[in-house]
């Protein structure tokens, strides 16, 4: 573990009270591949270690802590701090009704999300409405309507050959009419670096004025993490992140590739396949894992 | 190419740079770039050419280790068994399989052995219609050992010479659901020895190192005789496959360029080196 790695590094240099620019180095070094094992993307970890080498010059190890022990523990406030630090919950203030629209690339578990998310708020008293506006993905209507018959929960009767923004806007005239106070939106997936589908996306938020923006996205996504939630925070102005497969044995460098390229806040993660399966974000332990 | 002749301090840190953020993971990296540090301090290389060069012949020949010819297809059904985690293309892959073994004549069968995913079954139906596909289903919850069972029956009857199976997505660390595949190995294997002829693990690209995990697990619980990187025509590069290629001796044989059932393309090791370093 890192926290071995490091007390080797530093139990030659056992005997002092501060951790000093030779120890660092050497401890940096090894944060540093510890983070890239985990798929931190590579720029990102330059500036981190960067920040936590001039947070250590200078500082007292406590009593308590071995110099690698302190160092990790620096490491683990900074990266705690990185990616937490804000607002967790959906935004439910200055609309009615509340908008959510799910974005992301192939596969990264929107749809399963948007149950899932819907049931996470019926729990807290609101009425969701699910949109299916994936009208390009085999059977992808069906998937979502399938989950809101699981759930008992009402859904926009989508047909493929609609368009994405016709689905979106009926959907919420509906949902004003029958009261429903929180639409989620299941969008198809997506290339970052297609025009014509990030556009389609452009229309649907200058139609809807979405309250929420998300971006759901993979745990075990690699280097390319940065670039893809950076085109899609660009084009859209993401409002938060959902990162799924959490239950898996990923490391989960890419939350603070995306939380350091985005600065937005990681709402919540995906914890299974099942619709219960959504639980908060909690930085501190997302910061354990990443350092593994 | 990085706009420098000569080889130093700098062309080195970027090289590294450029495996790293493409996926190759830390080691694979570092080894590499110690291999040059090495020919360059005795002499062997001495401009940045000869050293892209060199870079790409490595890293070719970790990717062409496993590459052994495909076996002869002397079954009658020939099985293809498609794993792997969650989202990463499967089915869609599935439908490009079909669609490709349609064009060289072959009766191809899909079997609906994903039975737990919202509309999985729809979505497999849809791809074997477009692609000319027969389709084996069954009850969604349904034991999908059973489907596989049915399947295989069928086969003999319908002449197929190519069936393809499609199975649920599933996390590598989930014991149970590693279990329930073992069995459906086992159920192939006692209806038909010498079956599934294949296995394929479906791996996404933009999956960073976690793919190694996945390859080893579902190495060790089915064995894998072949691989495919789907997503490709994103900007990942996929360079997780190079380590897993050399340390398991699994060979690529397709990847995904797109959603259309025409996006799958043969493996070719010297186009994806190059793609690299684009
Ligand atoms: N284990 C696990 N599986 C998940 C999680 N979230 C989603 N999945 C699975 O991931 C796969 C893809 O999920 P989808 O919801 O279809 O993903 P999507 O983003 O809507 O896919 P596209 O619409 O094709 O872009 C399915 O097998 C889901 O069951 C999670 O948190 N954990
Ligand atoms: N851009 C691109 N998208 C792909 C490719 N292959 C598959 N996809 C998309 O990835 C998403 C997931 O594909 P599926 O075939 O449902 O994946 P799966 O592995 O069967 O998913 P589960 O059964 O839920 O585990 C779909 O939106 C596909 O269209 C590819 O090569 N390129
Ligand atoms: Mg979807
Ligand atoms: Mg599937």
């Amino acid at each position: 573990s890192l926290t071995e790695r490091l007390d080797r590094i530093f139990k030659k240099l056992r005997g002092y009270g501060k951790l000093t620019e030779q120890n660092i180095q050497d401890g940096l070094r090894e944060v540093r591949l510890a983070l890239l094992e985990a798929d931190v993307n590579y720029k990102v970890v330059k500036d981190f270690v960067n920040t936590v080498h001039e947070r250590a010059v200078g500082q007292e190890v406590l009593d308590s802590l071995t110099p690698g022990q302190q160092l990790i523990k620096i490491v683990h406030e900074e990266l705690t701090a990185l990616m937490g630090g804000q607002k967790q919950d959906i935004n439910f203030s200055g609309k009615w009704p509340v908008s959510i629209m799910l974005v992301g690339l192939q596969g990264s578990g929107k749809t399963t999300t948007a149950g899932k998310l819907a049931l996470h708020l019926r729990g807290k008293g609101r009425r969701p409405y699910l949109v299916p506006a994936d009208i390009y993905r085999p059977a992808a209507i069906e998937q979502l309507q399938k989950l809101a018959n699981d759930l008992d929960m009402p859904a926009y009767p989508s047909v493929p050959d609609m368009k994405p923004l016709d689905i979106c806007q009926r959907a919420m005239i509906l949902a004003r009419e029958k009261a429903y106070d929180t639409v989620i939106i299941d969008t198809a997936g997506r290339l970052h670096i297609d025009t014509v589908l990030m556009d389609e996306l452009k229309g649907i938020e200058a139609a809807i004025d979405p309250s929420e923006i998300i971006l759901v996205a993979d745990a075990m996504t690699g280097q390319d993490a940065v670039n893809i939630a950076e085109k899609f925070n660009q084009t859209l102005g993401l409002t938060g992140i959902i990162l799924t497969k959490m239950d898996g044995d990923a490391r989960g460098g890419a939350a603070l590739s995306i939380k350091a390229v985005t600065q937005k806040p990681i709402k919540f993660v995906g914890v299974g396949e099942k619709l219960d399966a959504l639980e908060p974000f909690y930085p501190d332990r997302m910061a354990s894992r990443i350092l593994g | 190419f990085l706009g420098k002749k000569e080889i130093d301090a700098d062309l080195l840190d970027s090289l590294e740079e450029i495996l790293i953020t493409a996926d190759l993971g830390v080691s694979t990296a570092t080894e590499l770039i110690e291999r040059i540090r090495e020919k360059v301090k005795r002499k062997e290389l001495s401009d940045a050419f000869a050293l892209k060069n060199y870079l790409r012949e490595e890293i070719l020949t970790l990717l062409r280790s496993p590459q052994k010819e495909g076996e002869e297809i002397t079954a009658s059904p020939f099985v293809i068994l498609v794993i792997g985690v969650n989202g990463t293309g499967k089915t869609t892959t599935i439908g490009k399989l079909a669609h490709r073994f349609k064009g060289l004549g072959q009766n191809v069968m899909l079997v609906a052995a994903d039975t737990f995913r919202a509309a999985a079954i729809e979505q497999l139906e849809i791809w074997s219609k477009r692609a000319g596909a027969d389709l084996i289903k069954q009850k969604s919850g349904s034991d999908p050992s059973a489907v596989v069972y049915d399947a295989l029956e069928a086969a003999q009857s319908r002449k197929t010479d190519v069936m393809i199976i499609d199975t649920a997505g599933r996390l590598h660390t989930k014991v149970n659901l590693m279990e329930e595949l073992k069995k459906v190995q086992r159920v192939i294997q006692k209806k038909m020895p010498g079956a599934p002829h294949e296995i394929l693990l479906v791996l996404d690209a933009t999956t960073g190192q976690n793919a190694i995990s996945q390859a080893k697990l579902f190495n060790s619980a089915v064995g894998i005789t072949g691989m495919v990187l789907t997503k490709l025509d994103g900007t990942a590069k996929g360079g997780v496959v190079v380590g897993i290629s050399n340390e398991l001796k699994i060979p690529i044989r397709f990847i995904g360029i797109g959603e259309k059932m025409e996006d799958l393309r043969e493996f070719d090791p010297d186009a994806f080196v190059s793609a690299l370093f684009d």
